[in-house]
């Protein structure tokens, strides 16, 4: 893997003599590679890459008797730190309910997630609401009440002729009425370039101003990312980003574009279709999944 | 691409990077880019234009694959078994092919072959009947192969003229998953030989590498005969397609371009690579 392959750039270069500066970038370049082929968007890349040269740099690489030890270790490291600290929970508000709402592209895993985390916090001993705010994909209402009805959590829905705004405010008012204190809303799938139903987001946040918005993103997401969580975090106060489908083969860089670009945590990942492959963020292991 | 016109490394190296920045891969980005440098060496070409547009045309002739071939067949009754990972617009794709060959007037029938996923059922038999079409469907949890069975019956019976089947999606890398779609496959060409059968890819523009994976493990177990690139209609670029071609050499046949009946295009080579360097 990418071990192996700065051991022998590291190895190629040793055979020189002294390493020089120039010498830490050209064995940089194999984990540039490596990031660009497990998805990470490009300018990511070069921020990540410039970061790592100046702490190995920093740090003697030049000096040391294992360059390529060091300069693997300084690269996890950073990558670890960067896909930042693990706190996959979801804070309660001030006052309850505690109101969160899943966004992201079309298809991206949120009707699912918001299930699972249903069942997430009902273990957690928490009382929560699933709310069915998509009134545009057919049968998406069903497709929420469907889970709900799996897990006998209950799925607060007004049909397809309300508009999300309102749903989110009646089912509000739903659980203050009984008793529920957590209300987890599912929103239909939308472009970041899709004027209209952004600023349908923005009026949902400004109305019932949750606790929570979470950005769902697909782990197989390619280079457009970092585009896509840009504009999500200009138009919306998101609080966290859960990350789907993790149980393929992706290398995920898409984790580090959109953590990048958003500052915000990596709250859980998705790793399979069933209501219970919901699992907190591993930021370690992640780094390891992204590097290969 | 810079405003200089002059081909120095500064080009070449903006050339990768837009290549890299809509999923072309860093290994065929820098092999595009290499070959076209020698090129320009070669036959003395100074301008970045005519470089680029020479990018242009030799990505376009290698996104033409001859022996593709429209889906549908007026000789012979069509199936089209639409096929994906999850969540990469299968059924919205299968609801705008429908439309179509409904309006060129075919009599279509669907098949709800998506026994698994929540309400799958219900999302394809809204389309069915927004389109009024008819459809073949069981109740959630039933056999897919029993449902697919039972359309291939009512094809012949009812002496229709296309049957697409929407499946569950699935990842490729559930072995028993892939088994079973190997398994539909095979009981259409066992029970329906006579028919033409088309298996179709459904991928997202949004997806980066994986999509090569996906390309590839779908093409091992089943026997592709085409692609569509949906979500064309966002910023991603869907440049994988370029490396799924040279390796997989499946032709991209439609694009999806959005979520109404309307959005799906024949996919045109010179088109989508005008896009790319848009
Ligand atoms: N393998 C796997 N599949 C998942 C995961 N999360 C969601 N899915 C599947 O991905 C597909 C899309 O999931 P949905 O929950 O419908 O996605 P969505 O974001 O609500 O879609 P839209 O509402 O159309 O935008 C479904 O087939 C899900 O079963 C995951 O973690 N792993
Ligand atoms: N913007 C856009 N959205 C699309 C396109 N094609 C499909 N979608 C949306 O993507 C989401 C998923 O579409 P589906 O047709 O349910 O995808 P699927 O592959 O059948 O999903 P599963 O059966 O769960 O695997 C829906 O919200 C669709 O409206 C497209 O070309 N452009
Ligand atoms: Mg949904
Ligand atoms: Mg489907």
């Amino acid at each position: 893997g990418l071990t192996a392959k700065i051991q022998a750039a590291m190895k190629k270069l040793r055979g020189k003599g002294k390493l020089s500066e120039a010498d830490v970038k050209s064995a940089l370049r194999e984990v540039r590679l490596a990031l660009l082929e497990a998805d990470v968007s490009y300018k990511v890349v070069r921020d990540f890459i410039t970061q790592v040269q100046e702490r190995a740099i920093g740090q003697g690489v030049m000096q040391s008797l294992t360059p390529g030890q060091q300069v693997i270790k300084i690269v996890h490291e950073e990558l670890t730190n960067l896909m930042g600290g693990a706190a996959s929970k979801l804070e309660p508000a001030p006052q309850p309910p505690t109101v969160v709402v899943l966004v992201g592209l079309q298809g991206s895993g949120k009707t699912t997630t918001c299930a699972k985390l249903a069942r997430h916090l009902r273990q957690n001993g928490r009382s929560p609401l699933l709310v069915a705010a998509d009134v545009y994909r057919p049968a998406a209402i069903k497709q929420l009440q469907v889970l709900g009805q799996e897990m006998q959590i209950p799925v607060f829905a007004m049909g397809e002729k309300h508009n999300p705004v309102d749903i989110a405010q009646g089912a509000i008012e739903h659980a203050l009425s009984q008793g529920k204190d957590y209300v987890l809303i599912d929103t239909a799938g939308r472009l970041h370039v899709d004027e209209g139903l952004m600023e349908e987001l923005i009026r949902l946040e400004n109305n019932i101003k949750p606790q929570h918005i979470l950005l769902v993103v697909d782990a197989m997401a390619g280079q457009d990312a970092i585009t896509v969580a840009k504009a999500f975090r200009e138009k919306l106060t998101l609080s966290g980003l859960i990350l789907t489908k993790l149980d393929g083969d992706t290398r995920g860089g898409a984790a580090l574009s959109a953590r990048a670009v958003t500052g915000c945590p990596i709250k859980f990942v998705g790793v399979g279709e069933k209501l219970d492959a919901l699992e907190p963020f591993h930021p370690e292991r992640m780094a390891s999944r992204i590097l290969g | 691409i810079s405003g200089s016109s002059g081909l120095d490394a500064d080009f070449f190296a903006e050339m990768e990077e837009i290549l890299i920045m809509a999923d072309v891969g860093v290994e065929t980005s820098l092999a595009l880019v290499d070959n076209i440098r020698r090129e320009a060496q070669v036959g003395k070409i100074h301008s970045g234009e005519e470089v680029l547009d020479l990018l242009k045309k030799q990505i376009a002739k290698s996104l033409t694959i001859e022996k593709s071939q429209p889906v549908e067949r007026t000789d012979k009754p069509t199936i089209l078994l639409v096929v994906g990972v999850n969540g990469v617009g299968k059924t919205t794709t299968i609801a705008k092919l429908a439309n179509k060959f409904n309006k060129e007037g075919k009599r279509v029938l669907l098949a709800a072959a998506d026994t698994f996923r929540a309400a799958a059922i219900d999302q394809l038999n809204t389309w069915a009947q927004r389109l009024n079409l008819d459809i073949i469907s069981h109740q959630p949890g039933a056999d897919p192969a029993a449902v697919v069975f039972d359309a291939l019956q009512a094809l012949r019976a009812r002496r229709l003229d296309m049957l697409i089947v929407d499946t569950a999606g699935r990842l490729h890398t559930k072995v028993n998953l892939m088994a079973e779609l190997e398994k539909i496959q095979r009981i259409i060409t066992r029970e329906y030989p006579e028919a033409s059968l088309e298996t179709l890819l459904v991928l997202d523009a949004t997806t980066g590498q994986n999509a090569l994976a996906q390309a590839r493990v779908f093409q091992q177990t089943l026997n592709l005969s085409g692609i569509v690139l949906t979500k064309l209609d966002g910023t991603a670029k869907g440049g994988i397609i370029i490396p799924i071609s040279r390796e997989v050499g499946v032709p991209v046949k439609y694009i999806g371009i959005g979520e109404g009946l309307e959005d799906l295009h024949r996919f045109s080579p010179t088109a989508f690579v005008t896009a790319l360097f848009a």
